[in-house]
């Protein structure tokens, strides 16, 4: 799976998720990436895009629940990313890369890595994979 | 009101044992989207448009499971889906099982600008995107030797591959798979280990 989430000079948020699925599948499998609110969301707040077991991910519909939590909670992006990564996954496994509308990038994940790279307009860049 | 941000991902679940090369790959790729959705934010292209830029990008190139190096189906063939939103008016757009559609995530983008729905899937999205014109090439474009490799293990293991990018059996995956008898739904529990 392969997501971008964007917020630009405007302070409008955009995601975007595309994925093979899982090697081996059945035939007809969907996952959570094209699912609206699980795997993609994005709103006035937020941009969010998840990656992991897709199974959970849909069931927490994870990528809303960032924007949630930042607009019920008022937690901000850094904090709302680690709370439903932390609380919303159950035993599931995944990760996820969001911006907000102020300019703040974020990840979370709660498997051994994810391939990853961030940027904002004040200069800070960051590649990784642990 | 804060600056331009961005933010890309190539999936999770990454093997430990993963190869350094393999690694500064995956970083070359990463580091290149960034510099094209950096250089459209510069030129004041608006959020929608570079989240559709940056991950056509990373579904033509073939390291990551999406476009071109998707995983495969136990057919042994691609199918793809993809979604895209848009946030001040909160319109979407998204696609399931598509074949033949080189960017899956422009078809989601078409769903959302040109259709009165929000997701199609299947025959009618294919349908959808000849009538749109979105470039169209057979499924074998989407088919890498490598994913031929690791449906074969998988097969093997008689798992779901969470990861094909997972080189080594034994460490996870379909060696894992093996090992564990442990089953959910008359499946390896490892099926429902993450992507």
């Amino acid at each position: 799976t392969v997501g971008c989430v964007v917020v630009d000079k405007e302070g409008r948020c955009a995601a975007a998720t595309s994925t093979g699925g899982l090697m081996n599948k059945m035939m007809g499998r969907i996952g959570d990436s094209p699912l609206i609110g699980s795997g993609t969301y994005a709103c006035n707040l937020c941009g969010v895009s998840c990656t992991g077991e897709g199974e959970a991910i849909i069931r927490s519909t994870l990528a809303r629940e960032v924007a949630a939590v930042m607009e019920y909670k008022g937690l901000n992006l850094h904090e709302a990313v680690d709370y439903v990564i932390k609380h919303r996954l159950d035993e599931g496994k995944a990760g996820l890369i969001a911006v907000s509308s102020t300019g703040e990038v974020a990840c979370g994940f709660n498997t051994t890595g994810m391939f990853r790279g961030c940027a904002t307009e004040d200069g800070f860049m960051e590649v990784g994979v642990w | 009101m804060g600056g331009w941000a961005i933010a890309v991902h190539g999936g999770a679940g990454v093997d430990p044992n993963l190869p350094q090369e393999r690694q500064e790959e995956a970083k070359r790729l990463l580091s290149r989207c960034l510099e094209i959705g950096i250089s459209a934010l510069r030129s004041n292209l608006p959020a929608i448009d570079v989240v559709e830029l940056v991950v056509r990008e990373l579904e033509t190139d073939p390291l990551f499971n999406s476009g071109r190096g998707s995983a495969l189906t136990e057919n042994g063939t691609v199918e793809m889906e993809a979604s895209i939103m848009d946030g001040p008016k909160r319109r979407c757009g998204a696609v399931s099982g598509i074949t033949r559609v080189k960017n899956p995530v422009s078809l989601a983008r078409l769903v959302m600008e040109k259709s009165p729905h929000s997701y199609l899937a299947f025959s009618g999205a294919e349908e959808f995107a000849m009538k749109q014109g979105a470039e169209m090439v057979d499924n074998e474009y989407f088919i890498t030797e490598e994913n031929v490799g690791m449906l074969k293990l998988a097969k093997e293991a008689n798992s779901i591959l969470f990861d094909y990018r997972i080189p080594t059996i034994g460490t996870c995956g379909a060696g894992a798979a093996m090992e564990s008898p442990l089953q959910m739904n008359g499946l390896p529990i490892s099926v429902y280990a993450p992507e």
